[in-house]
């Protein structure tokens, strides 16, 4: 996933 | 990931690892909003949902268990273990009065009317308000442990942390999320008033009490 759609946010 | 977010993490991992030992080493959940914490179980339930749907990193996934798992370990010793010492006189506050507006607002505002997004979109809103009960709790008896506000404390930083990497990931790497933004802000400004009295008097080795 890119790092950029969010979700590898907490 | 930047200095900023893994600051934040730890301290997020901070918060909740003290409430836990708090807990646990005084056999007593006295002053805890039981109700805030089973809010944020639900906050990380609906938000890691995707655990299930994609890996992002060993550090994303093993982060996400560990909050997860420590939530609710949290709500097994409030309302199971150390259910005696649970205040739930003080505990009050109507917490119908934020997941229903949450769960209206996050069904209208959503990135994607997907299951998973609206589920997430949820967590985040509720995520800036599950503070709540804990803070009415400590504005009715007028006062908290100094361990209880440490906790406070890092969990408040986490988030301003986080306004810190989104603006950094806005000027390095043009990505903003309006949702969690505004949420993120929304969440910080709730410990603002709290921030002020823990420098003002924690810091300064006195107990947080209200005036009455």
């Amino acid at each position: 996933k890119e790092e950029t759609d969010g979700k590898d946010e907490l | 990931m930047n200095i900023f977010r893994l600051t934040g993490d730890l301290s997020h991992l901070a918060a909740i690892i003290i409430l836990l030992l708090k807990i646990w080493k005084s056999r007593s959940c006295a002053g805890i909003s039981g109700k805030s914490q089973i809010l944020f179980a639900l906050v990380f339930t609906t938000r890691y949902l995707d655990l299930f749907t994609s890996f992002i990193s060993l550090y994303n996934t093993c982060m996400k268990l560990i909050y997860i798992g420590c939530a609710y370990a949290t709500v097994y010793l409030i309302y199971a273990k150390f259910r005696a010492t649970y205040d739930g006189n003080h505990d009050s506050f109507r917490v119908e009065f934020l997941v229903v507006p949450v769960g209206g607002l996050s069904v209208l505002i959503n990135h994607d009317f997907s299951p998973l997004e609206i589920l997430w979109t949820f967590s985040i809103y509720l995520e800036s308000v599950a503070i709540l009960p804990q803070l009415f709790m400590i504005s009715k008896t007028g006062e908290a442990e100094t361990i209880t506000t440490h906790y406070l404390f890092c969990l408040g930083l986490y988030r301003a942390l986080y306004l810190f990497n989104w603006i950094w990931r806005f000027y390095f790497e043009g990505f903003f999320d309006m949702i969690a933004i505004v949420a993120g802000v929304v969440q910080t400004v709730l410990y603002c008033d709290f921030f002020y009295l823990y420098v003002t008097k924690v810091l300064k080795g006195k107990k947080l009490s209200l005036p009455a």
